[in-house]
Order: structure tokens, then C-alpha cells, then sequence
């Protein structure tokens, strides 16, 4: 585990922290997608198979408890919660999700490092994560307006993927023989896709004003 | 053989 892992997991922790405070202190889901929700639990879920045939570490199976249980109970609150649930933006969450899942199975079931249960979800989960932001960057583009809590959640999001590049640059350059073509080119394609929000998260932290993405 | 690939990271 090097600085740039470590900072990486803390960041995507803090995002979903930032995420479960903002709908249990204003009890309200607005400005967040549902649908990248519910695609994040379908990612972990796929990708975590190996609790169950590998022991890694403590840390390693603790967290993956926790991104499994985080996401399930929010995608939970965001449909079930009598209060929560009214806020929830549906008229603005309406990226057409199944084309993402069905799409990265398909890549799963053709690029994987070996034809086994286990690895072809893995590859799926990789693949899928890399574009289930995609309805969320689509809500707040429609919404306009960005509350500070779900910016920050978008942010520590991008943060986390962002530390993972160093950490495999990292990890390139320090362990024989590392590669991850899976993980490592659908990590970028996955940051890049944050390069414009950044992009209006830092004019309007610099500025000190409200973040506003444009129409 | 190819070894089982373990993934250390989340």
C-alpha cells in the first residue's frame, strides 16, 4: 500500500461520507442520480465475488464491506425513504442506464484476464465503474445549480480515480512486472470523464462562488 | 499455469 492507494481509498470514503451526510442532515437526494447510484452497487457487488474465495487483509475486506453496504443503503433511502425520497430529481435522472450495463458486460465477456466467473465480473465491475458517473454529470448538467455537498461528492470522486493513476504509475515504477491494461486504461477513461466538472469546481473555488456547470 | 489472479485493490 503506498501514499498514493491510501489516499485514493480515503478520498473515495470521504465522498461517500460527504454523500450520506448530505441526505441524512437535509434529508433530501437533490442533485443526485439514482441511476449512478444503483450502478455503483451493481459494481461493487460484481467486483467483491472475491470475499468470498480471497483474503487479502482486513483493511481490504472492511472496505469492501463498506462500499457494498454505503451503496445498497443509499440507493435504499433514495427509493424507500418516506421523507428522502421525495426530493429525488426524476424528471432530471433519465440516462438511459441499461446500455451502460449491458454495454460493459459485453466488453467483460470479450477483453478479461482469464474466462472465469469471477474475472469476467471483475472486468464488467472495472468497465462499469468507469462510466457510472455518467447520469450524475447528466443530472447536474441539467440541474444547473450544484449544491456544495453533491459538489464535493462529485470532487472526492474524481479525486479518488485521480490518486489511483499516481498509484499505478507508482506502482509501475517501483514493482516488477505491474501491469493492469484493464484497470489502468478504463481508470483514465473514467477520470477523464471528470476533466470538465473540475474544471468548473476550481473556477468556482477560486472565485469563491457558487458551482454552476453551463447548459 | 497462469496463476489466479488476486486483486489487492479495491
Amino acid at each position: 500500500m503506498n501514499i498514493f492507494r491510501l489516499a485514493g481509498d480515503m478520498t473515495h470514503l470521504l465522498s461517500i461520507l460527504v454523500l450520506l451526510l448530505k441526505i441524512y442532515a437535509t434529508k433530501s437526494c437533490s442533485g443526485i442520480s439514482r441511476k449512478t447510484q444503483e450502478l455503483y452497487a451493481i459494481v461493487f457487488m460484481a467486483r467483491y465475488l472475491d470475499l468470498f474465495t480471497d483474503f487479502i487483509s482486513v483493511y481490504n475486506t472492511f472496505m469492501k464491506l463498506i462500499f457494498i453496504a454505503s451503496s445498497l443503503a443509499i440507493v435504499w433511502c433514495m427509493r424507500f425513504h418516506p421523507v428522502v425520497r421525495r426530493s429525488y430529481d426524476r424528471e432530471l435522472d433519465t440516462f438511459r442506464y441499461f446500455f451502460l450495463v449491458g454495454a460493459s458486460f459485453a466488453l467483460a465477456l470479450v477483453w478479461h484476464d482469464k474466462f472465469t466467473l469471477q474475472e469476467v465480473f471483475w472486468a464488467f465491475s472495472i468497465y462499469l465503474e468507469a462510466v457510472a458517473i455518467l447520469p450524475q454529470l447528466v443530472l447536474l448538467q441539467r440541474s444547473g445549480n450544484v449544491d456544495n455537498l453533491t459538489g464535493q461528492y462529485v470532487f472526492f470522486l474524481g479525486a479518488y480515480r485521480a490518486f489511483y493513476i499516481l498509484n499505478w504509475i507508482y506502482r509501475y515504477m517501483t514493482e516488477p512486472r505491474f501491469t493492469r491494461w484493464i484497470a489502468g486504461i478504463s481508470g483514465v477513461v473514467q477520470t477523464a470523464l471528470y476533466a470538465d466538472f473540475f474544471y468548473y469546481y476550481f473556477i468556482s473555488w477560486k472565485n469563491n462562488s457558487k458551482l454552476k456547470l453551463p447548459a | 499455469p497462469l496463476e489466479q489472479r488476486i486483486h489487492d485493490e479495491l
